[in-house]
């Protein structure tokens, strides 16, 4: 009988690696996942939305590898715990993707708390990408929460511009990027598509100047994203903002000999 | 055949000259070898424990690496549950014929799967990494 898991056999003896062994075997190991040295994530948490999101997709490969053949790979991976949720189409750029690279808004007050302006900034440091992925899909993910004061029937535009230049007398040049109608009364995370914009910050970091959300009533008044429920920086850590992208390797890395 | 060894094996002559004779030599040989299946090429346990290594700081998913590797000899019988190639059989033969100068054929995988890695980078950002040929899911002579 011809069977692709052969009879395993325990062979391997477990003993203490010494701490020499145990550097080299952590470089090979690091060499492999293609990293300079071990990263060292200075401020992060487990359980803020992006960490959570991406580890829904990773679990979403796991539960795939291990349907039988045939199987429609292409199935939607709702989560059931918390706000977060893999989308179908999620789904389709997670199996199209050699890697998925969620980045951290780096823009942490809400200018909105602390001023007048209802503008929404946020960054992302897009220099840390590995080298030899090009971004094949990228997305701006915030969350709106149920508000049920003040706006409950009425609709906003909400809409994300690419910052293309700041001006010295505080208004900035801008490109509308994508836009949604939204409901007072929705919750969700709300998707906006950034392939185009992404793309060009990798290859011209300095462009990176940012995104903007503005957020304006059907008559076209401006209106502060937190009053309607766009979570911003300083809200719930498992709802902040994020921005996700999918990439596809465009060269074979050839590991060099040691 | 193996070039450049031609002549050089001074116990050549002791070898069988013929597949007949190979044959012979190596059901002969198939009684010793196969009395031990442990020494057969088989797939055995390697786990690499991220947690052991000190990587749950950055390494947010899967907590280790279940491997695997292949070991053992590919000698006689060669039969389908080593997952043998035709050319490892033929390979078998002119071993048994020519010792010094043919190897066995080596134990090795022949299906890989991939695995993927969650892991956060110096920025905090987090990166969902696809490697493949990286799980041994079986092993056979080749």
């Amino acid at each position: 009988n011809i069977t692709l898991d052969n009879e395993v056999h325990s062979s391997f003896i477990q003993r203490r690696l010494r701490s020499q062994e145990r550097r080299e075997m952590q470089r090979e190991i690091l060499s492999i996942l293609g990293l300079p040295h071990r990263p060292r994530p200075h401020i992060y948490t487990k359980q803020n939305a992006a960490p959570m999101f991406m580890l829904d997709l990773y679990n979403a490969i796991s539960t795939d590898r291990q349907q039988p053949a045939g199987f429609s790979y292409y199935k939607p991976v709702f989560t059931t715990q918390g706000p977060r949720m893999v989308t179908q189409q999620d789904s389709i750029f997670l199996n199209d993707a050699d890697m998925v690279m969620s980045f951290v808004n780096l823009v942490e007050l809400d200018q909105d708390v602390l001023s007048s302006r209802h503008n929404r900034e946020f960054r992302f440091d897009l220099s840390r990408i590995p080298e030899g992925e090009a971004v094949s899909t990228a997305e701006f993910r915030i969350y709106k929460d149920y508000i049920r004061e003040h706006y409950e029937n009425e609709t906003f535009h909400v809409s994300v511009y690419q910052v293309l230049q700041e001006l010295p007398d505080s208004e900035e040049d801008l490109l509308l990027l994508d836009t949604r109608v939204v409901w007072a009364i929705e919750e969700g995370w709300l998707v906006f598509d950034i392939t185009g914009t992404s793309n060009q910050w990798v290859v011209n970091l300095d462009q990176n100047l940012g995104l903007l959300l503005a957020l304006e009533s059907m008559d076209g008044q401006s209106v502060n994203p937190r009053l309607v429920g766009l979570v911003g920086g300083s809200g719930p850590q498992d709802k902040q903002p994020f921005m996700v992208a999918f990439f596809k390797a465009t060269e074979v890395r050839l590991r060099s000999i040691r | 055949s193996a070039h450049g060894h031609k002549g050089r094996n001074p116990n050549r002559s002791k070898n069988p000259k013929n597949a007949q004779d190979a044959l012979k030599v190596a059901e002969a040989a198939a009684e010793n070898l196969s009395t031990d299946p442990k020494q057969g090429c088989k797939k055995h346990e390697l786990y690499v424990s991220f947690r052991d290594l000190g990587w749950q700081d950055w390494i947010i998913a899967p907590e280790g690496y279940a491997a695997y590797y292949c070991q053992g000899e590919c000698a006689f019988p060669l039969n389908s549950y080593m997952n043998a190639t035709n050319h490892a059989i033929v390979q078998t033969l002119v071993h048994f014929i020519n010792p010094e100068t043919v190897p066995k054929p080596c134990c090795a995988p022949t299906q890989l799967h991939g695995i993927s890695v969650l892991y956060f980078d110096d920025s905090s950002n987090v990166i969902l990494k696809k490697y493949r040929n990286m799980v041994v899911r079986a092993c056979g002579c080749h």
